[in-house]
């Protein structure tokens, strides 16, 4: 049997709020080191790979490794259904076809089950390598959502550019054009208000700002976001989700004809 | 112009 449970079942709500709309259906992958999901969007353009660690939840038991066919939007529609304070366990038989989902208020005066029904979805599993990528931007999570925003505002695709100057997002749509850099600041004491630039070489690269924009759905799950970007490679947009793990978005370039 | 490409063209499939 599957079981995990969070009390912070807010941060769940946020996932799928991230999520749902990139992607319309994929596995959870549950094992007894964790909760995963690799799912590419409808056109194939973007890969969204989810990691939960069996050690960020409050309790967790996996006796055998499931895939649970999942359709976010209907697991939003449940999830909606959660309190912000409530703790949220998911549970599963092996083999079930459906996963429960139990919500307990903070203060254990409401206790309500939702079963959803799970699907069978047949996912093709792509091979993400491990490499170094030219540029790492660690900056604030908001600051990167109010990037993607205002340009989409302008234009459909944003040239990415990292020098030593900094980093530029620059668009051009039928209103005119738009640039905004970003330079290395570490001087707020805040660690997640700095913008940390990390350049082995220049780089620069075209992508389309609706998927970036739709990346920014997953701030409010975490102060920082990290942009790494290599030569001719998809754009690779990280948010680590506290000590539960991490939501990872790969966005592959615009290449010139 | 630029053509839109695919993720599966960088990440192989496993």
């Amino acid at each position: 049997m599957f079981e995990a449970r969070i009390t912070q079942g807010s941060v769940l709500k946020k996932l799928v709020e991230a999520l749902k709309e990139l992607v319309t259906e994929g596995n959870f992958d549950v094992s007894s080191t964790g909760l995963t999901l690799q799912a590419m969007d409808s056109s194939h353009v973007c890969l969204v790979s989810l990691t939960l660690r069996d050690d960020g939840f409050d309790h967790y038991r996996c006796d055998r490794n499931m895939a649970m066919g999942i359709h976010f939007g209907n697991l939003s529609k449940i999830l909606k259904c959660a309190g912000n304070e409530d703790t949220i366990t998911l549970k599963a038989e092996d083999n079930a076809d459906t996963l429960t989902l139990m919500f307990e208020s903070a203060n254990q005066d409401r206790i309500s089950d939702f079963d959803l029904k799970l699907m069978s979805i047949e996912s093709e599993h792509l091979g993400i390598p491990d490499q170094d990528y030219s540029a790492e931007i660690k900056m604030p999570s908001a600051e990167y959502q109010r990037i993607v925003r205002d340009l989409t505002s302008i234009g459909d695709t944003v040239l990415i550019s990292a020098t030593k100057e900094g980093i530029k997002f620059s668009t051009s749509g039928d209103v005119g054009t738009a640039n905004i850099t970003l330079r290395h600041n570490t001087t707020p004491e805040k660690p997640e208000e700095q913008t940390i630039i990390d350049l082995k070489e220049p780089v620069a690269l075209t992508f389309a700002l609706r998927y970036l924009n739709n990346f920014s759905k997953a701030t409010p799950l975490a102060p920082q976001v990290k942009l790494s970007l290599t030569k001719d490679l998809p754009i690779f947009v990280e948010y680590q989700v506290g000590d539960l793990g991490n939501v990872r978005f790969f966005l592959a370039p615009k290449i010139d004809d | 112009k630029s053509t839109q490409a695919k993720i599966s063209s960088f990440f192989g499939g496993g």
